[in-house]
């Protein structure tokens, strides 16, 4: 007889590897850092609406500001555009009408 | 004055769907 010496090592060298992605980068593109572009939109609003918008928001007024007064303040727009902007932000939910179609109050400065 | 309560009820809920 001869002897046979049969050994197996079965020991596998188990490596987990559990590698945490790093955060991605997400586009965003809230173009927020320079304020005072005047022909840039902000918030999917023109610069007229803006300015309009800005105005309604700073009227401390209960029955909110008159369009004749926006057109004082805003010398350089013609009322027309005023009408308009005045229109697309009620259309938007951004301003209403008060004591009547003539005055607006922001809805967003409660 | 009631009607500046419902349209600025009627503006909120302009905004709100508006910004969905």
């Amino acid at each position: 007889g001869k002897p046979q010496s049969t050994s197996v090592s079965g020991a596998k060298g188990g490596v987990s590897s559990n590698i945490t992605p790093p955060s991605r980068p997400v586009m965003e593109s809230t173009g927020g850092s320079y304020a005072g572009a005047n022909n840039m939109v902000n918030n999917g609003l023109s610069a007229n609406q803006n300015q309009v918008l800005s105005l309604i928001r700073s009227c401390p007024d209960p029955q909110g500001i008159s369009i004749q007064d926006l057109k004082q303040r805003l010398s350089g727009i013609s009322l027309g555009v005023i009408k308009q902007a005045v229109e697309f932000l009620s259309n938007e939910g951004h301003i209403f009408s008060t004591i009547d179609e003539d005055h607006y109050k922001s809805t967003d400065n409660d | 004055l009631e009607r500046i309560a419902r349209n600025k009820r009627a503006a909120l809920e302009r905004l709100a769907s508006a910004q969905t």
